[in-house]
């Protein structure tokens, strides 16, 4: 069996909506602990993680199944979710479907269709990266957003115990240098100098789902994969980025 | 040029 009651539907939404920006379909691992997913974009290029465990949620019963999802279908059912919904989760194992329920004014129900979506069994790969960066979401959506102005690509350097997001394109460049002590800075763990360069849509994807006052923890180096860890609703979301290099 | 990796070089 599967229950889960979550209090704020409209949370809930955020992290369904994170991931379906990069994948189309996922598998969420439920056991009596939590729920928790890995996947991996179809292009290998970026890798979703999300765990929740049970804490996250109201109620919360399980025991251990795999449960896939379309994830277009399942994040069109969340668009639906009013403000003050709460929102159940239950799988029907006899008819195959997770239903999704609303309560708010009304108990609405909608019945998910499961896809035979295999676990992946993937592993975030334990890379040690010599630099970790806690910052507010909102400033560092906005450096990016600076970057769309002028490339597809951005890069993330850290420079001298700064750190920079730099684009530049074939006419013009943007730059944001956040210090140390800037106010949307919580805390710089700087080990070297480092330099990657990333394609910017897959970043604003991954951002998505943080609100302006949440906190990404930003792990980087030179030429590897970064590494973005925030919290949504009690759930926490970790995503890879493959680096594009000059070849 | 530059070139888009995939992470599955990372995953060794």
């Amino acid at each position: 069996m599967f229950r889960a009651v979550i209090s704020e539907a409209k949370e809930f939404k955020k992290v369904i909506d994170a991931a379906s920006n990069l994948l189309d379909e996922i598998c969420f691992e439920v056991n009596e602990e939590g729920i928790k997913a890995r996947a991996m974009d179809p292009s290998h290029v970026a890798l979703v993680s999300i765990d929740i465990p049970k804490e996250a949620f109201e109620e919360y019963e399980a025991d251990v199944h795999d449960i896939g999802v379309d994830l277009e279908a399942f994040k069109k059912i969340m668009n639906r979710a009013k403000a003050k919904d709460k929102l159940i989760l239950e799988l029907d194992e006899e008819k195959n479907k997770l239903n999704v329920i609303f309560k708010g004014a009304a108990t609405r129900k909608f019945a998910l269709a499961l896809y035979d979506v295999s676990s992946s069994n993937l592993q975030v790969p334990d890379i040690e990266y010599p630099n970790e960066i806690l910052i507010k979401a909102g400033p560092f959506v906005d450096a990016l957003k600076d970057a769309d102005l002028v490339n597809d690509h951005v890069t993330l350097k850290v420079e001298d115990g700064k750190f920079i997001v730099y684009a530049k394109g074939d006419l013009n460049e943007s730059e944001t240098i956040f210090e140390e002590d800037s106010e949307s800075i919580i805390s710089m763990n700087i080990g070297e100098n480092a330099k990657s360069t990333f394609n910017l849509e897959y970043l604003r994807d991954m951002t998505k789902a943080a609100s302006s006052s949440d906190i990404l923890k930003i792990y980087l180096g030179t030429d590897m994969p970064v590494k973005i860890e925030y919290d949504v609703a009690g759930a926490n979301l970790t995503f890879l980025l493959a680096p594009r290099i000059e070849s | 040029k530059a070139k888009q990796l995939t992470l599955d070089a990372f995953f060794k």
